[in-house]
C-alpha cells in the first residue's frame, strides 16, 4: 500500500480539488482507494455529501482513541463514497483541537500507525491535508511514501514553500527514508504574465521536483463539486482531467503500487 | 478605534488582498491604519518585503508576554510600512504553536487587550487572519468591532460558513455587543454559471449580510503582490481596486470612526 499526501500550507491552492481528482482516477484504473479528510474545515467530507459538524465517526476518532491508550481500529471509521472502488476516512470538526496535543508525545504517528492496519485492504491513500503547518500536517508528512504539493503559480503561493520541504527532509531523515516530491503548478492560466514569471522561478528553485506541466483553470471543476462527483467521474474529458491523468503516469512512477 | 477583522477558515479566497487593499485605501483616506498579520504562515507580512522566518519581533510576542506574566507592550513590536500612513504587526511561523495555547484561560483577550492600548494611535486596525477556527480567529472574532468574510462564490467555499458566523454569534453575545459582519463575494468571475447560482444561494442563505456587489477577478492584484505594494497604491483605477472602495464606503458606514 502507497500513501501519496497532498499539502500546502497556502490556502486554496487546490489541494482538495487534487486529492479527489487523483483519487477518482486511480479508482478508474481499478486501484482499491481510500481517501483521508485531515483538515477541520472536511472540504473533501462535503465535497462527497457528509457533514463535518455532525458526522459521528473520523480522524478524530483515532487520535482519541491513541489518547485514551485504547487499540487503534481505523477499518470502523472508514465509509463507503458513490464511485465504486473509493472508501473515506472523513474528517470532523473537533479534529481542530489536535492542534492542542500536538506537544503529547507520539501525536506525530498516529496516522502512519492507523494507515499501517489497512496495508492489505488498499492499493493506494490518498490524503488532504488543512492550510496549516501544525499536528496534522505532521502526520500526513510522517505516514506518506510521497508527497504532491500544489502551487498557485504566483508571488503569495510561493512563500513559505521552503519551510514545508524542509520539515519534510526532516521527518524523511528521522524515519531514515527518501520521499519523492512533486511540485504541482495549479490553477494555471497561460494569459498572465505574472504566471509564467511565477513559474519560471519554480522551476530555477526547486528544478526537477516540479512537475514539468500544468493543470489548467477549468470551471469544469468548480461544477463537478456543486455536484458532489470527484472531476474524473462528473468531466473524464475535460483539459483539467487529461492533465491529472497525466500527473497520476508521474506519481505512479515515482511510486508504483507494492 | 475601530477594529476590522477579515476572516474565513476556507483557503485562499482573498483575505490578505482584501486586508491590504483595505488597509491601502483607508491609508490614501488619510486614516491612521495598523495592519495585524495573525497567519502563521504571514503572507501580508511577506507581502510588504518582510521574512516571518526570520523576524525577531511579532504578534507571537504578544502571546509570550501573556504566558510570563509580562506586561503588554504592543508598539515595541509595530513596524512601519513602506506606505505612508500604514503601519503593520507583523507575523512569524512561531505564531502556528499558539494553538497548543487555546486551553489556557484568557488566551482568547490577548489582541483585544493589547490592542486597547494602542487605541490613540490609530483610527483603523485591519486584521488578517489564519484559514482556521482556531485560537489565532477566536482572538480576531474577540477583538473586532466589524467582521469581514470573502467568500469564493462556489460550492466548497460555502460549506461551514454556518460554523464562523456561529462563533461570531457566541463572541458578541459574551461581549453583549453587536458586530456587524458582511460577506463579501471575491475573485467573482460572471461569466460562469456556477458563480451566479451558489452568489444567489448565498443571498437566499445569508440575506442582508452579503455584500450587494463583488470583487472581480483581477489580474492586476496578483501583479501588485509580486511588486509589494497594495493594489491601492499599485493599481487606484483598477476595477478591482474601485470595487474595494466601494466596499470602504459600505463598511464605513457599518462602522464609522469613533
Ligand atoms: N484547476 C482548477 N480550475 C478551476 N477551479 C479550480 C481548479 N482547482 C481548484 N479550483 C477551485 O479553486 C478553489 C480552491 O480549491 P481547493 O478548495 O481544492 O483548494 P485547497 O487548497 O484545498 O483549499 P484549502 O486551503 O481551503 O484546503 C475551489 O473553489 C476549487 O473548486
Ligand atoms: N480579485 C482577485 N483577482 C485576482 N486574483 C486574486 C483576487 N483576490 C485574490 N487573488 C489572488 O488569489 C490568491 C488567494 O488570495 P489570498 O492569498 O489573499 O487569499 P487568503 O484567503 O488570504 O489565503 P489563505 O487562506 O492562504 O490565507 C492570491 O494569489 C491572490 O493574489
Ligand atoms: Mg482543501
Ligand atoms: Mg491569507
Amino acid at each position: 500500500m502507497k500513501i501519496w499526501a497532498i499539502s500546502n500550507q497556502k490556502g486554496g491552492v487546490g489541494k482538495t480539488t487534487t486529492a479527489i481528482t487523483l483519487g477518482g482516477i486511480l479508482a478508474n484504473r481499478k486501484f482499491r482507494v481510500l481517501l483521508v479528510d485531515m483538515d477541520p474545515h472536511g472540504s473533501l467530507t462535503s465535497y462527497l455529501g457528509l457533514n463535518p459538524d455532525e458526522i459521528s465517526f473520523s480522524v478524530y476518532n483515532l487520535f482519541q482513541d491513541r489518547v485514551a491508550g485504547r487499540m487503534l481500529r481505523p477499518e470502523a471509521y472508514v465509509v463507503n463514497t458513490a464511485c465504486e472502488g473509493m472508501a473515506l476516512l472523513p474528517s470532523s470538526t473537533a479534529l481542530a483541537t489536535i492542534e492542542r496535543l500536538a506537544g503529547v508525545g507520539g501525536m506525530g504517528l498516529v496516522m502512519a500507525n492507523s494507515l499501517a492496519l489497512l496495508k492489505d485492504q488498499y492499493d493506494y491513500v490518498v490524503l488532504d491535508s488543512p492550510p496549516m503547518l501544525g499536528a496534522l500536517m505532521v502526520n500526513a508528512l510522517a505516514a506518506c511514501t510521497q508527497l504532491v504539493v500544489p502551487v498557485l503559480s504566483e508571488f503569495l503561493a510561493v512563500q513559505g514553500l521552503d519551510r514545508m520541504l524542509n520539515t519534510l527532509e526532516m521527518i524523511a531523515r528521522s524515519r531514515k527514508v527518501s520521499i519523492p516530491c512533486t511540485i504541482v503548478p495549479t490553477l494555471f492560466d497561460r494569459r498572465t504574465r505574472a504566471s509564467q514569471e511565477t513559474l519560471e522561478k519554480l522551476k530555477l528553485r526547486y528544478g526537477s521536483r516540479v512537475w514539468d506541466q500544468e493543470i489548467p483553470v477549468d470551471t469544469r471543476l468548480r461544477e463537478a463539486s456543486q455536484a458532489g462527483l470527484p472531476p474524473s467521474h462528473y468531466a473524464p474529458a475535460s483539459r483539467a482531467v487529461q492533465a491529472y491523468s497525466n500527473l497520476t503516469d508521474h506519481l505512479l512512477q515515482n511510486d508504483p503500487p507494492t
